[in-house]
């Protein structure tokens, strides 16, 4: 299991139902999971 | 005269072997080489829905029965058939080049919506009116009876 996500991460679907994960300190967006990218 | 023919570095290269490995560790539901994830936003917006064209109420303010009758709706039109604008095949689409609700042209590519009536709209404007009237836009015929037999039936 990925366990929590980093702080500042949270996980959104899109109207498509796609997931995604929005870092709140960045303001950014990216399809990767950000426990995935070590 | 600037660096745009120098060569590849280790740095890029590595670049891209770091971007392969990305796509390789994915989180569930996502495709790679997809369009940009949504922009940032603070908060999540709430959907609205419209349990009468004339109304306008927050998911969260939706009594169950309205939450019931648009659950009902969406499995509805999740069953009109859908496909990609191509003004090359036979179909409506050689002959409908605009979609009415958003008076757009339609685009190679742009995913439709086919109504029974043969009317087609972008995939979005038609599943957002859908939302408010379960009629064609164009010619008013209610989505046929059939459709909403076959899926309670099931």
């Amino acid at each position: 299991p990925l366990g929590p996500l980093p702080p500042g991460w949270e996980k959104r679907t899109d109207s498509n139902g796609r997931v995604y994960f929005v870092n709140h300190n960045t303001r950014i967006t990216q399809w990767e999971d950000p426990r995935s990218q070590g | 005269m600037g660096n745009c023919l120098k060569s590849p570095t280790s740095d890029d290269i590595s670049l891209l072997h770091e971007s392969q490995s990305d796509r390789a560790s994915f989180g569930e539901g996502t495709e790679p080489d997809q369009e940009p994830p949504p922009p940032y936003q603070e908060q999540v917006p709430v959907p609205v829905y419209h349990p009468t064209p004339s109304q306008t109420r927050l998911a969260t303010q939706l009594t169950e029965e309205e939450q019931i009758r648009i659950a009902q709706r969406i499995g509805l039109i999740q069953h009109l058939p859908k496909g990609v604008y191509d003004p090359g095949r036979d179909g409506s689409e050689k002959k409908i080049r605009e979609c009415v609700i958003c008076m757009m042209d339609f685009v190679y590519g742009d995913p439709i919506r086919f109504l029974p009536c043969m009317h087609i709209y972008h995939l979005d404007c038609i599943d957002d009116w859908l939302m408010r009237s379960f009629t064609c836009p164009s010619c008013m015929e209610p989505v046929d009876a059939a459709l909403l037999s076959s899926y309670e039936t099931n």
